[in-house]
């Protein structure tokens, strides 16, 4: 669920 | 970056400038609901702020650029410069019944209790309802010329292919977000009848339009 914090789609 | 997602990215920004150049050429923005469009301005605003926190690529930069501008230019269309074409009576969805419910599911359902954090999280919701007042506008008219079903396209294209490539990065790169996946289900779902009208009617030379 963390991962989802760095956002790099638009 | 794959496949998915960069078809992805260009079907959305296809359907952006396709109803960018349709309003602008035509002079017109009938049928085009202008309250859906708000929530897209409102959509990128609030998704983008990493814009002035954190560098991607220039891609993404350039991106997210290019859909913020393209979407106020359209508000700027529809509510001030050819406010006198824009179909306000018509465009009757009542979007404080989108607004309030997704921002309180943002503020109770998110990766952190930041504020960025949140009003990410809230674009994401926004944007799997945020076309509902155009769908609610043509389902009242009952029809849309065909230049704005291919809008609704791209648009639900776009969607569409985002859910493969999400499908295509949880294999390969052990990533998912629960979070876009969900919302972006909810808001492919959402096309799904439309997909349908458009293929059956639109790319068969007819016009969409609903039984009365």
């Amino acid at each position: 669920w963390q991962r989802g914090i760095h956002h790099d789609e638009l | 970056m794959n496949i998915f997602r960069l078809t992805g990215d260009l079907s959305h920004l296809a359907a952006i400038i396709i109803l960018l150049l349709k309003i602008w050429k035509s002079r017109s923005c009938a049928g085009i609901s202008g309250k859906s469009q708000v929530l897209f301005a409102l959509v990128f605003t609030t998704r983008y702020l990493d814009l002035l926190t954190s560098f991607i690529s220039l891609y993404n930069t350039t991106m997210k650029v290019i859909y913020i501008g393209c979407s106020y230019a359209t508000v700027y269309l529809i509510y001030m410069k050819l406010k006198a074409t824009y179909d306000g009576n018509h465009d009757t969805f009542r979007v404080e019944f989108l607004i309030v419910p997704v921002g309180g599911l943002a503020f109770l359902v998110n990766h952190d209790f930041s504020p960025l954090e949140i009003l990410w999280t809230f674009s994401i919701y926004l944007e799997s309802v945020a076309i509902l007042p155009q769908l609610f506008m043509i389902s009242k008219t009952g029809e849309a010329e065909t230049i704005t079903t291919h809008y609704l396209f791209f648009l639900g294209l776009y969607r569409a292919l985002y859910l493969i490539n999400w499908i295509w990065r949880f294999y390969f790169e052990g990533f998912f977000d629960m979070i876009a996946i969900v919302a972006g289900v909810v808001q492919t779902i959402l096309y799904c009848d439309f997909f349908y009208l458009y293929v059956t009617k639109v790319l068969k030379g007819k016009k969409l339009s609903l039984p009365a």
